[in-house]
């Protein structure tokens, strides 16, 4: 499904070079359920974006379902940005000025599904991260933990063949993120591939299989005990 | 040092009376190491931002050294915020068109601290949070942790008597985050009174003492083995 191909990602900071992926050959299954580990600045994020379409490497490929990402169209990018892949971002990147109920909603407006399905999809999506009394809040009004809820919740609400999560229990106390963690084993029951950053162990041992980055490079890859 | 009495967050929305704190009374003593634990939306960065001056209660009073937050003039209230208390925010506030080393500086420049001694300063603070060689780079030029990792060099910069942080190892992996909070270590022991949210059990236990929170209301209050 997802074939990662000797990807180099290079920043050039005036004399200095920065190698925020270096060399990283990853190749994943349809229906994979894979976590990302690694030290803060090692390049999960980095190899995120560029699985989620949302960057490019600066040299390697990468294919999504035997394509080169980088002969896409811009209306296919588009497409698949929004129907295939569901992206839950480190930092959320809500809406500000929107409600959470119109942040979920968002990409169902985008794929074309009408008015009544979307409001029942909405309510649904915030229902199953526990924010049902939540859909009038801003993100201003919302505490940490729930405008990343919102943000889980936007990503699967189109219900994407891939979902990419960057440490999307990270605001959670055990509880909250234990439930987040069981609708992701449901998704992945549904046949749906998963890919989460996460830097803890016991987040990382629900998925099969574990990638550890150092340093831009793949240190280890590995089943799981679950896998 | 920090005198909570009675206080009440209320947000009216609509017809509905949100209480993110609901008869809070809390008292901290100067040179305390406390933590603050407790369900995702359970009050505990609006307790923490009534602490930092940065929020008013609804009801219920604060004093700050046995004087009401309520009667400072706005002139002691910027006192208090820039040089009596560092805060680490939950979403870190960076500003975005200035790099790391801008970021940190600012408090200082705000202390009126002359340039060469805030230069010594902010490279030592960085490098404290293990980022020496990150302070050109602007917060979206950086990952995730660092970027938190930031936030906590700006909150210490300015050597403040009171550290709140909200959720500062969240983004970070076990290792860089255990180099924070040694730091946060060292700081206690120097004389500094810590306030760390966390939803880490392994966190809280390096405090003095856990304050959880359910619903808005103090849980239970108790002493760690390390208190
Ligand atoms: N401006 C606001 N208007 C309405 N409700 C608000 C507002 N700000 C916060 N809330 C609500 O107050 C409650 C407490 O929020 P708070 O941010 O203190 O929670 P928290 O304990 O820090 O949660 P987390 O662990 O998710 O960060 C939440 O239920 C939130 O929805
Ligand atoms: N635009 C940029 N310019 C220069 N360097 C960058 C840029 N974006 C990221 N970097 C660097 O690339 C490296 C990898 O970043 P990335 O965000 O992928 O790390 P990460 O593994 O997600 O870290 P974290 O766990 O802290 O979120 C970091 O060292 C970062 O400073
Ligand atoms: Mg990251
Ligand atoms: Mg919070």
């Amino acid at each position: 499904l997802i074939e990662i191909d000797h990807v180099t990602k290079r920043y050039e900071m005036g004399a200095e070079t920065i190698f925020a992926l270096n060399d990283v050959t990853v190749s994943v299954a349809e229906n994979s359920y894979l976590a990302i580990m690694g030290p803060s600045g090692s390049g999960k994020s980095t190899l995120m974006n560029i699985v989620g379409c949302l960057d490019r490497p600066t040299s390697g490929t990468y294919r999504l379902r035997e394509r080169l990402v980088d002969e896409y169209s811009d209306d296919e990018l588009a497409q698949v940005r929004n129907r295939e892949i569901g992206f839950v971002f480190q930092t959320f990147n809500l809406m500000p000025r929107s409600d959470a109920f119109r942040n979920v909603e968002l990409p169902l407006v985008y794929a074309g599904v009408p008015p009544r399905e979307r409001e029942q999809r909405v309510r649904e999506a915030l229902d199953h991260v526990g924010l049902a009394d939540r859909g009038k809040h801003r993100p201003s009004e919302l505490s940490g933990g729930q405008r990343q809820r919102v943000a889980v919740a936007r990503a699967l609400v189109n219900r994407p063949a891939i979902v990419l999560a960057d440490e999307p229990t990270g605001n959670l106390d055990t509880r909250t993120g234990d439930e987040i963690l069981a609708l992701f084993d449901q998704l992945h029951q549904q046949g749906q591939t998963l890919i989460l950053v996460t830097h803890e162990e016991e987040v990382a041992l629900r998925a099969h299989r574990i990638i550890r980055l150092r340093d831009g490079r793949v240190e280890s890859d590995e089943r799981t005990a679950a896998g």
